[in-house]
């Protein structure tokens, strides 16, 4: 038996749509340690790395680990009859092919009972090995997806860059190129405005705009974002959300040959 | 020339 209950049930709206244009399909791992997900893009570019814990819901109940595998489409037209204020539980009995979602308005005077079925889904999963970054950016998500798009109206990639001057995000297309430098800004009093950088040593690397736009549509689950970079590694970009866990999006570089 | 390189080649299955 698998129960979870979650009063901020658009917190939920908002993660499936964050990963729903770079996966199809996934396993959602259930276990005590809570709800979650690792799942690549159909061109084995990206990865998606989803963790929800238990304690950040207000029930949570799994008798065995297992994973239940969903059509993420289809998930996010499930959501879709959920209102932002509903109160989300999610079912699922052991041995069965499908799932119930039920939502809740906070007045109780409407429940919807929604069941979707459940897919068979053959993926390893990726061991990502613990790594010392030789670059961390942490800055205000919003302003990082603002210069994702903006840069993406010039050219498919960027490269961002990253030394003791701040950390700059640059692109070439055929109209021109651009760049965009932000400093580092810890003064500001407000914590989720703040601009901070960590270096060991500087790092250039180069990624497909297409992607790293497709990952800040995780902007409204958390105020700040982390980018941590190595050399000829793939990037992750953080979206920490609050008292629950953490989506990570990683990154494969363009390398030259 | 920059080709792009995937996860794979990076993250073991495991």
């Amino acid at each position: 038996m698998f129960e979870l209950r979650l009063v901020q049930g658009s917190l939920l709206k908002r993660v499936i749509d964050a990963i729903k244009d770079l996966v199809n399909d996934a396993n959602f791992d259930c276990s005590s340690t809570g709800f979650s997900l690792q799942a690549m893009d159909s061109s084995h570019v990206a990865l998606v790395a989803l963790l929800l814990r238990s304690e950040g819901f207000e029930h949570f109940r799994c008798d065995r680990t297992f994973s239940m595998g969903m059509s993420i489409a289809n998930m996010a037209k499930m959501l879709k009859c959920a209102s932002n204020d509903d109160i989300i539980t999610i079912k699922a009995d052991d041995g069965t092919d499908t799932v119930t979602f039920m939502f809740e308005s906070p007045s109780q005077d409407k429940i919807s009972d929604i069941e979707m079925k459940l897919m068979d889904i053959d993926s390893d999963h990726l061991g990502i090995p613990d790594a010392e970054y030789e670059a961390i950016v942490r800055m205000p998500s919003t302003e990082f997806g603002s210069i994702c798009t903006s840069l993406s109206t010039i050219g498919d990639t960027v490269t961002i860059a990253v030394s003791k001057q701040g950390v700059t995000f640059s692109t070439k297309g055929d109209i021109g190129s651009g760049n965009i430098t932000c400093r580092q800004n810890s003064s500001t009093e407000k914590p989720e405005e703040a601009t901070i950088i960590e270096m060991k040593e500087p790092v250039v690397l180069t990624f497909a705009l297409k992607y790293i736009t497709t990952f800040t549509k995780a902007t409204s689950l958390s105020s700040q974002v982390t980018i941590s970079l190595s050399s000829d590694m793939p990037v992750v970009v953080e979206y920490k959300i609050a008292e629950m866990g953490h989506i990570r999006y990683y990154l494969a570089p363009k390398i030259e040959e | 020339g920059i080709k792009q390189s995937t996860i794979t080649k990076f993250f073991s299955k495991g």
